[in-house]
């Protein structure tokens, strides 16, 4: 290096990278990532766009478990080829072994598509379908179930929190809708396409919990 | 806090944007759009290390008064980090699942002596 002439500017971009790959570092490392990740698929931005407009008038909630430490996780459905019994919405989540994830809260927002002018009297019902998509019949817990009376079209958010922790075991997960109107009205409909952007999420606001944290029992 | 100049040794913080678009990360975070990766540098001489707002607590103050009265005290003051924010980051997953966590402690906002 000393037989090379000197130039001003060597020294500036030698910080400026020692310094990029610091904080490259920095952030994986707080994130929990051992790498950068490499998107598997797009979302679209509307989808996206949508998403954090709703929670965010929907406001956030910090109950008293939470902290610094916490994550929201805001997950996108993909659909699953419809079948006689209702509507498949498949989500995604991984997570290294050595996370300990606990999710404190879920919510599955859903958009109910219903008729101008009109009071939908509606039961929704939302199962956890099996790890490789045992859809029909099969091997499904029911997760929740839920009367609602909708007016219009618009936004609808489901609580799935006790059951939400087994999400987190597998790999790739799927729900199961059953949507059961009750009028005589059939043409009520939930939402799901991948281009649209009333893309149902899920949202969750999970904890990674440290190998060897303990928990003081009170 | 001292911000770094041309012309000050003494302890200071200096400022350092990185944009997540020269570095490629544009892609799968959200937001920020960079991260203010500031650091602390500098000296921390006996004089200007026990001085408020350039010592980083009372324990400092007394070590510096110890060391200017010649009482025998091993050790010198180093120029670190007095208060830091953390920072809000919204990111996709490799699962394009949008994940938000605050980082604690990302952001140095004040330095002084130890």
């Amino acid at each position: 290096a000393a037989a090379e002439p000197r130039c001003p500017s060597c020294a500036a971009g030698a910080e400026r990278r020692l310094l990029e790959e610091a904080a490259k570092r920095q952030l994986l490392e707080k994130l929990r990532l051992r790498e950068r990740p490499r998107l598997s698929h797009v979302v679209p931005r509307a989808a996206v766009a949508r998403a954090l407009r709703r929670l965010q008038a929907g406001g956030t909630r910090r109950g008293p478990d939470d902290d610094d430490r916490g994550y929201e996780i805001i997950s996108f459905a993909e659909p699953e080829p419809m079948s006689s019994s209702g509507l498949g919405l498949q989500f995604q989540f991984s997570h290294t072994q050595d996370q300990d994830i606990h999710i404190l809260q879920a919510q599955l927002w859903l958009y109910l598509r219903v008729p101008q002018d009109m009071v939908a009297s509606l039961t929704l019902r939302i199962f956890l379908a099996g790890e490789e998509g045992d859809l029909v019949g099969g091997n499904r817990t029911l997760l929740s179930e839920r009367q609602l009376s909708a007016k219009g079209s618009g936004w609808h958010a489901f609580t799935l929190t006790p059951a939400m922790q087994r999400f987190f075991g597998g790999r790739r997960r799927t729900l199961r809708l059953e949507l059961e109107s009750h009028g005589d009205r059939g043409d009520i409909t939930a939402i799901v396409n991948a281009s649209w952007s009333h893309q149902p999420f899920l949202v969750a606001k999970a904890k990674v919990w440290d190998p060897g944290h303990h928990v003081a029992k009170r | 806090s001292l911000r770094c100049s041309q012309n000050s040794n003494f302890c200071c913080r200096k400022d350092y944007y990185v944009d997540f678009r020269d570095i490629g990360w544009n892609d799968w975070i959200i937001k920020p759009e960079g991260y203010q990766i500031n650091y602390c540098v500098g000296q921390c001489p006996t004089h200007v290390a026990g001085s408020p707002g350039m010592a980083s607590s009372f324990h400092t103050a007394v070590f510096n008064l110890v060391k200017a009265n010649n009482i025998q005290a091993s050790g010198h003051s180093c120029c670190v980090p007095t208060r830091r924010r953390p920072l809000s980051v919204l990111y996709f997953d490799r699962n394009s699942n949008i994940v938000k966590t605050d980082i604690p402690d990302m952001i140095v906002d004040a330095c002084g002596c130890s």
